[in-house]
């Protein structure tokens, strides 16, 4: 079976692609997409092939997905039912290339160093529709702070050098003020970014390219000593971009169709999407449909 | 009258070329009955272990075993599942017995690493059997 675009590009080292042409999400899942196992089940089938190499992934993020995987499923695999979350896939992408820009200047107060990233969505198919997005912020091990620290974090999506005219305008850039706080137990940091990132993902962007600076002081009322100004960030390791994602295609696991109905839902997304808009269930919608017929 | 009834009841009740066993042998569940059997992979065997982190184990489970001849309600199977025995033993021997096979399934989730590198955590439908029925 062929390997999907991402992978062919990053295999054939070709600069990726910022604008996929438009894929409707009703496209049919031919060879190049077919979802997740299927694909790796018949070359065992065909041909007994192991799998193409894959590039490793960073550990932290391992052992962040790993905690995921422990929370969702049991030792056997099996999705926990007293989950009630609707994501069905959640992908977490490490940048795929970052610099940082200027260090900020001390004395003037502005912004110490902030980041550059780009995060490849390739994997993201058309049937996967985003709920939440996050990025995830770790430390790096050495650092310890007496005190809660409390964080702004300021995001700027960019738009990329060329944009497709069919992709709908993006604003240029967007400032994404949000606050956290630091505290020595926590081993990592979720920044919601989904009202920022939905539109992007939805439009199938195949690279989301943003710059992120994080500041941060000392809670002035727990420690009034502490001096003011902003703390030297370098411990906060580069992001990771975490997407909780619905998939709607047949091989995917929807919990809320099989707790509320009783018949599996028919093959096609679409049925699925409409009886979804349907929440009293198939023999509502049914009637809803043969009324609309009527009429 | 007396003589009717005790000339009735001097007779066999079976005829003597009747074997019993044989008989009830009919009604017996077979020895290997469909049943779910358990099969335990672990995605190494397949060389997969380079891209599913989770779970180690996998046991997809199977049904085996032969379907009793009068299966009703046990299986939850359709009438239909009779008509079909009755047909092959009755009619036609080239029309095959009712099979064994899963009824119900259970969702698995898995954790993989994807070609780019990125991480993926996915719940897949249908990849545990649960149940078994005739059909």
């Amino acid at each position: 079976s062929q390997a999907s675009r991402g992978e062919a590009q990053i295999a054939a080292g070709a600069p990726l692609e910022t604008e996929a042409e438009p894929r409707s999400s009703l496209q049919p899942l031919d060879g190049r997409h077919r979802p997740g196992l299927l694909s790796p089940l018949f070359k065992v089938l065909y041909d007994g092939q192991t799998e193409t190499p894959r590039l490793q992934p960073d550990d932290r993020a391992l052992h962040y997905m790993k905690r995921l995987y422990k929370a969702c499923a049991t030792k056997e695999g099996i999705p926990k039912s007293n989950r009630s979350h609707l994501y069905n896939t959640v992908r977490l992408f490490t940048p795929c290339a970052q610099h940082k820009q200027a260090p900020g200047d001390q004395v003037t107060g502005t912004l110490p160093s902030s980041v550059d990233l780009l995060f490849n969505l390739d994997r993201v198919t058309a049937v996967e529709h985003l709920l939440k997005s996050v990025l995830l912020y770790t430390f790096n091990n050495s650092v310890s702070f007496p005190s809660p620290v409390k964080c702004v974090c300021n995001l700027v999506i960019k738009e990329p050098e060329f944009s497709s005219k069919t992709l709908p305008r993006v604003p240029y850039s967007f400032t994404f003020p949000s606050q956290f706080e630091l505290r020595k137990k926590y081993r990592w940091i979720e920044i919601d970014v989904t009202a920022l990132l939905q539109p992007l993902v939805a439009s199938n962007k195949r690279s989301i390219h943003m710059s992120v600076n994080v500041t941060c002081v000392k809670d002035q009322l727990q420690h009034p000593s502490a001096q003011d100004g902003p703390l030297n960030m370098t411990f906060l390791v580069a992001p990771s971009l975490l997407l909780y994602l619905n998939d709607t295609s047949a091989q995917a696991y929807h919990r809320w169709y099989s707790l509320h109905y009783k018949k599996r839902p028919s093959q096609g997304p679409d049925q699925k999407r409409e009886l979804s808009a349907y929440p009293m269930g198939e023999e509502a919608a049914e009637g809803v449909r043969s009324s609309r017929h009527r009429r | 009258d007396q003589e009717t009834v005790s000339s009735e009841l001097k007779k066999p009740l079976v005829p003597a070329s009747f074997n019993l066993s044989e008989y009830f042998k009919q009604f017996l569940f077979p020895q290997n009955e469909c049943e779910l059997h358990d099969f335990r992979l672990s995605f190494s065997q397949l060389k997969w272990d380079n891209w599913i982190v989770a779970p180690h184990k996998y046991n997809p489970r199977y049904c085996k075993g032969d379907c009793p001849r009068a299966v009703g309600h046990r299986y939850g199977s359709p009438v239909h599942t009779m008509v079909q025995n009755i047909i092959h033993e009755k009619l036609d021997s080239s029309v095959p017995r009712p099979s064994c096979v899963p009824a119900k399934y259970s969702p698995l989730s898995v954790l993989v690493i994807e070609p780019d590198g990125s991480i993926a955590y996915k719940e897949y439908e249908d990849m545990i059997a649960t149940k078994c029925t005739c059909r």
